[in-house]
């Protein structure tokens, strides 16, 4: 069932690095042999799973974005702590490669290119976007198959909804007709709130079945997890966070069955 | 004391629009003349004053900044629903802008040219940046006197402060030497976690005296204002957040008097 799925949301801080990391760790846990892809300039994703710094033999994603075409995609990769977790990491570099890549041909299909050889290796391939809508996240879009939305239920985080939603029709037309959602995602929830009440009703009505039924409470384990370099999952199985992103998990393995 | 403060951080969802408005609306309220420039393309900073979708006569900030220099200024801003507090809007045309400025002369200095003959109309101009450090966040770092750093009290965002520092010290190397903190500002701060209180210490013992006083508690408050257009501080005067915004504003003056 090989598929790219890029979790992104150009609105920042929603959970978009918790829900790669969590969603990629839980899925191998369950038997999937899956890849982590850090595309952020920040480099959340590498460090939450304790690969701070680290690169692989031919380097980061950074040098697979704007280096020479014909690279061996395996020099790129890393063993993660978790059994069926690798890793492509990113690296503080990245923050140039948005200004490098507008000079270089492909632009817009490098991430595509290098993954696609990948593809056979792996059940799923997730990405991990920063937050925005930039060059570095178009390429995300023109790789993935579809796009799982992280939402935080807060006025701020809907806004942005209307933006997203209008690049990948315009990333459809013009460069992967095949981008579909994968799910929408809402995070941080609490439930106590009117705001949080509204927020999730106004995204159900306008997402309606593409909204998870797992939903992500607010959880300090999953603030937590990163400073130990581990995700949640198996930093602290038992608690809420990580309960929900492996119910999660199994829904979103669910959803391909039934394709 | 004409000032101009960036409010920036590339960790997304820290609070940068949340203060960039409070501290704005809390000076204009104490007597100030303030502007507040929205630079992020999401333009939250925008629709949080309730001014989503407007522009000045000549345009919004994306004109202001991809136009022909010679424009008046004055063309580009709007009175807010509070006395004292002018803004220059966003819009989402500035998502291009990032590839846009990069053909133009004098790329990193729009902003601080664009400012430049409102200095002396204003006390403080309040700059909100998007969560990157690509060529928007660069204008405001240019453009200011001072940074504002609001931080989530959490592992990845003290992560990012690494990069911020350096990008500040590059900035200050190359194209505005006398580019100085205006301080830290723990936000969302949740006193009974311990991972709150680490990151709490780590911040004070980097940063020591940079740091407010006045820290910004989780306030359901603050997240509820911008769905109906207002700050925090106009909206629920007497809630949590809008009280520790009001002491923020005036530690704020209060250091300026001692300079
Ligand atoms: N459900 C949750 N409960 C509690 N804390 C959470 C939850 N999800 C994420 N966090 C914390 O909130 C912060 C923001 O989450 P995260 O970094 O995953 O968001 P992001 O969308 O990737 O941010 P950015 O836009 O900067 O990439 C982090 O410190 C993270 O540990
Ligand atoms: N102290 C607080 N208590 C509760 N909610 C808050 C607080 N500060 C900000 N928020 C809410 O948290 C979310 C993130 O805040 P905000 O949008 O100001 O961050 P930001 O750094 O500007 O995000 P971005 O990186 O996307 O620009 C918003 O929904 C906001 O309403
Ligand atoms: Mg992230
Ligand atoms: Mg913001």
């Amino acid at each position: 069932m090989s598929r790219i799925i890029a979790v992104t949301n150009q609105k920042g801080g929603v959970g978009k690095t918790t829900t790669a990391i969590n969603v990629a760790a839980a899925l191998a846990l369950a038997g999937q042999r899956v890849l982590l892809v850090d595309v952020d300039p920040q480099g959340n994703a590498t460090s939450g799973v304790g690969l701070k710094n680290q690169a692989g033999p031919l380097g980061t994603v950074y040098q697979a974005l704007t280096g020479d075409e014909a690279q061996d995609p395996d020099g790129f990769l890393l063993q993660s702590s978790i059994d069926g977790l690798m890793v492509a990491p990113a690296d503080r570099n990245l923050t140039g490669a948005e200004l490098e890549l507008i000079a270089l041909p492909n632009r817009e299909r490098r991430l595509a290119d290098f993954l696609a050889p990948l593809r056979d290796r792996f059940d799923v391939i997730v990405i991990d976007c920063p937050p925005s809508l930039g060059l570095l996240t178009l390429n995300a879009l023109v790789a993935a198959d579809t796009v799982l939305i992280p939402l935080h239920c807060e006025y701020f985080a809907l806004e942005g909804l209307a933006d997203l939603v209008a690049t990948m029709r315009r990333v459809r037309a013009a460069l992967n007709p095949a981008l579909d959602i994968e799910g929408v995602l809402l995070t941080m929830y609490d439930e106590r709130t009117n705001l949080g009440q509204q927020v999730a009703a106004d995204v159900r009505a306008f997402f309606k079945e593409k909204v998870y039924d797992t939903v992500i409470p607010r959880n300090i384990r999953l603030g937590e997890a990163p400073s130990h370099g581990l995700p949640a999952v198996t930093y602290d199985p038992r608690s809420r966070g990580a309960e929900a992103y492996t119910a999660l998990a199994h829904e979103i393995l669910a959803r391909h069955v039934a394709d």
